[in-house]
């Protein structure tokens, strides 16, 4: 459900302008959207603010699924619940796998399975 | 090797678990795959404890100073392994329930042990390898580059380009033989990845990337971990 109504909005909202400005009909789609994703995610934000802020998120967040679709058509990309995160900010919240530890060097290498039958 | 696989079929994996707001993807990766190993020793399903790492394993690589298992500041499943294989085990998911905080203290409760690691090793980068260790030794924990995972709704993930940079711990459960991707007008191999964002994300939690070419480096950081039968002690 998710899919179907977020893909012809994503297609829309990257229509902008050469100067970079989105068209009227587009922020008001997108604002639209946003009302569903607040709705569908219990998603309230405390000040106008913030608020404002959290929008700006969303619409980059748009664009930015827009780019996934092209370079993973296979996959379905749009909105999910972390659409109003910026990159740094779903990074620091929603992964945590420590880069800095390394397999250390006397890891046991699993021994190498048979695969034909 | 089966041209198809899943150990959600066979009963070895839990349901789709919620990390909430909390950098601790690669407990819930380490606790899956011991989850599954468990399954095989002993028969039986358990839920096991994401919180008793979160608040109890700090364990830290010898050769780097302050590199450690850190809660909701990241960690690594290889060394949660070591961890485990260290404490004797991990408690049961309702005997010590996931908080999403890392600001309580460790109640790790030695006599309700239910999983205990009997050893682990990693999986070399070669994906017969990878399917033949996870059909052998159960659901694998896996490391992977999540940025197609901030916007994906379904299907099967198979971007043209996506970095290699390992930032979040999943667990590989299964493989399939055919998602039929348009790009390519053919049906491709995919891998099955439970993640640990709830049901809501992804196909119900769930996420299939293509299988093939280390694709967002998912082959790059595989571990399999065997378990004790407990009930045999």
């Amino acid at each position: 459900a998710a899919a179907s109504e977020v893909d012809p909005l994503i297609r829309q909202v990257t229509d902008v302008h050469d100067d970079g400005a989105e068209p009227q009909q587009l922020l008001t789609a997108a604002e639209h959207h946003f009302s569903l994703f607040k709705a569908r995610f219990n998603k309230s934000y405390g000040s106008k603010a913030e608020h404002d802020y959290r929008f700006k998120v969303f619409r980059s967040n748009l664009r930015r699924a827009v780019r996934h679709q092209k370079l993973d058509p296979s996959a379905t990309h749009g909105v999910t619940q972390f659409s109003d995160l910026t990159p740094g900010e779903f990074r620091k919240r929603f992964l945590g796998l420590n880069r800095r530890l390394r397999l250390p060097k006397d890891a046991n290498q699993a021994p190498i399975l048979p695969t034909n039958k | 090797l089966p041209e198809d696989f899943d150990w959600r079929e066979k009963g070895a994996v839990t349901a789709v678990k919620n990390q909430g707001t909390c950098g601790s993807c690669w407990s819930f990766s380490t606790t899956g795959a011991l989850e599954g190993a468990n399954f095989l020793a002993t028969g039986k399903l358990v839920s096991l404890s994401e919180q008793q790492l979160v608040d109890c394993d700090h364990e830290c690589d010898p050769e780097l100073a302050g590199s450690c298992d850190s809660g909701c500041n990241g960690g690594l499943m290889n060394t949660a392994f070591e961890y485990t294989l260290k404490a004797g085990g991990i408690m049961r998911e309702e005997d010590y329930p996931y908080t999403a905080t890392d600001r309580g203290r460790c109640k790790f409760d030695k006599s309700k042990i239910v999983a205990k690691v009997a050893n682990f090793s990693v999986v070399s980068l070669d994906e017969d390898q990878i399917a033949a260790n996870l059909v052998k030794n159960g659901p694998l924990a896996v490391g992977i580059n999540s940025v197609f995972m901030q916007t994906y709704i379904g299907g099967v993930s198979c971007p043209f380009i996506c970095s290699k940079h390992l930032d979040h711990g999943v667990l590989l459960v299964g493989y399939g033989s055919a998602g039929y991707s348009p790009i390519h007008l053919k049906d491709k191999p995919y891998w099955i990845i439970k993640n640990s964002w709830g049901e809501n994300w992804g196909e119900n939690g769930y996420y299939k990337i293509c299988k093939g070419s280390n694709v967002c480096g998912v082959d790059s950081l595989v571990s399999t971990v065997v378990a004790l039968n407990t009930k045999s002690q």
